[in-house]
């Protein structure tokens, strides 16, 4: 059990330390155990350090820098253990347009081994998708869907 | 395995029955404010095993239940069903394609069905326990979500590296 | 004291029951007393209602509608009693286009009586804008400003 | 009564002095994620009197001073000015233009200036008390707050009220 921890956490922070580069184009990201003596037990701590930055608590990461963390997280464990499919509500919301675009690379890209379910209001996730599926409300109170297939 | 199709039955906004047919690879889900979005990711946390009603933004479990509108009664029904594609045999059943439903009646009483034969709720959660898929992963992101993941504590982060162990 | 908190809670109602309306082109949203009895102690609950909906927990709300109601009720506020300006970070993240929209035209409305300092990514918010101010970290790590006078 | 313009040195990622002239109006501040726009918002309430340094996303105030890049040491000191026009008085104090100057030193040391004249802080939190713009108001609404006002107590709610009463 120890072992395998140790394996799972070793290859997630591998996975990490190439990711964060490359959604932030530069820095370095990557995990630490808080408590290396005790496995069974430690808590996971998360740093990060956006290019040219200087180390220093997470809060003070702009509401942007958090969510590309958190992506950039979420690829990194993909790599590892891949989920058969991800459902992902708006994780672009804080993004600006140049992130969306690299956010949208990596769907791509990882859309090939893994199956992505996006709900999102930006251009450039939209653009990276296969197929659109539109939900409204012509009944007031009512949903509905409707697919168009993009390519 | 991939997800192959969603049925929405009487579940949030969800009054008619409607069916989502998925391919694989890249699909987005768009549409105005308020319009159901949030509500079909909802669904599939459901259908998968979902046992908090605070997860899915209720107050108690029947919340998920169509409560009606100006123009239509509420119903006493929800019902999900999630058919995937098994091929792979990524989930350890010996069927090609697997079917999961769920059921809520206003009384709270609860109904689960894997390709039609009645199961107990924990034997969905034993079914997508070691996919990966499972709700207590981060295959399902919530809205607001993504930044909690950096916000929460050392030790509830610990799960991510279990999970994936 | 009692009278002046009375009478702010019926303007800032009023005003909400008018600005709740047009941000979500019709329904009803309401600001009520917890305890009528007990002015000095009594909380406020708001209650919403879009279009054609039933009323229920503000929990189930969507994240745009969560939004767009605190908009309403920020400009509910500034009918009753404006603020010389108001500084409002990214307020618009979880609304969809046309909302973006309808807050613009709505900024541009009050614009006239209150100083508005708006963060945005927003395309529609910054139509709405009379002056933009770029930020930038062209060396990293420390930030610059330009401005670009728009009309 | 506007504000007229805001002087940022040494405030978080604001290393070199920079000021801002603002007209009257509707005016947009945009820019890439990470790039500072919510640190100017942090800037307005720090100099407005903010105590709580949770509230500018710190743990200790003086986590507002510049801590250096790659290529910068860190400051020694965070300062902010604001120019306000204040020929409505709206402001109580017998002055057309009123500068407000708060400063924070790596030793925990602050200083508070209006108008060039040394102050306590309770005496900027005096100037803002009746004019709605103090930060206990809604009138500066920092990023992922708007919901917020839904989702808090009724008890706490009632703040609205009161402010604006
Ligand atoms: N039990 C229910 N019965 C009927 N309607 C419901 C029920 N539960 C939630 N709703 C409605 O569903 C709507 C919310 O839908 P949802 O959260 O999916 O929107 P969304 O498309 O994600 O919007 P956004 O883009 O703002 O996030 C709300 O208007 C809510 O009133
Ligand atoms: N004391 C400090 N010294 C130097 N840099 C700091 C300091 N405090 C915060 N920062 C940096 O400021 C940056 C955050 O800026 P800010 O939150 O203003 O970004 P933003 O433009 O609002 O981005 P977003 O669009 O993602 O919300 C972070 O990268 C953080 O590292
Ligand atoms: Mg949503
Ligand atoms: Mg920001």
């Amino acid at each position: 059990i120890i072992r395998k921890f140790k394996e799972a956490f070793e290859a997630i922070n591998d996975s990490f330390k190439e990711t964060f580069p490359a959604f932030f184009q530069g820095g370095y990201g990557e995990l630490q155990l808080t408590d290396e003596d005790n496995l069974l037990e430690t808590g996971v701590d998360i740093i990060v350090q956006p290019p040219g930055k200087r180390l220093q608590h997470l809060s003070l990461l702009s509401g942007g820098e958090k969510a590309l963390s958190g992506i950039a997280l979420m690829f990194a464990i993909l790599k590892v253990k891949p989920s058969p499919f991800y459902v992902l509500d708006e994780i672009d919301a804080a993004l600006d347009d140049a992130n969306v675009m690299r956010f949208g690379d990596y769907l791509q890209k990882y859309g090939t081994d893994s199956q992505f379910l996006v709900i999102t209001h930006r251009q450039g996730t939209m653009e990276a998708s296969e197929t659109l599926y539109g939900v409204t409300m012509a009944e007031e109170g009512v949903s509905k869907t409707v697919s168009v297939k993009l390519i | 395995m991939y997800l192959k199709s969603l049925e929405l039955q009487g579940f949030k906004s969800f009054a008619d029955k409607t069916k989502i047919e998925l391919g694989g690879g890249i699909a987005a889900v768009v549409g105005p404010n308020g319009s159901g979005k949030s509500n079909i990711v909802e669904a599939i946390q459901w259908v998968l095993g979902e046992q908090s009603a605070k997860s899915l933004r209720g107050h108690k479990m029947q919340d998920v239940i169509f409560n009606g509108t100006k123009k239509r009664k509420p119903l006493g029904m929800a019902e999900i069903s999630i058919v995937l594609d098994n091929s792979d045999h990524a989930l350890d059943l010996d069927f090609e394609e697997i079917k999961v439903t769920r059921r809520l009646y206003r009384s709270g009483e609860g109904e689960y069905l894997i390709n039609g034969k009645n199961v107990r709720l924990k034997d969905i959660h034993r079914l997508f326990a070691d996919s990966g898929i499972g709700n207590d992963g981060y295959a399902v992101i919530g809205q607001g979500r993504i930044s909690e993941i950096l916000e929460s504590r050392s030790e509830d982060r610990r799960s991510i590296v279990e999970e994936t162990a």
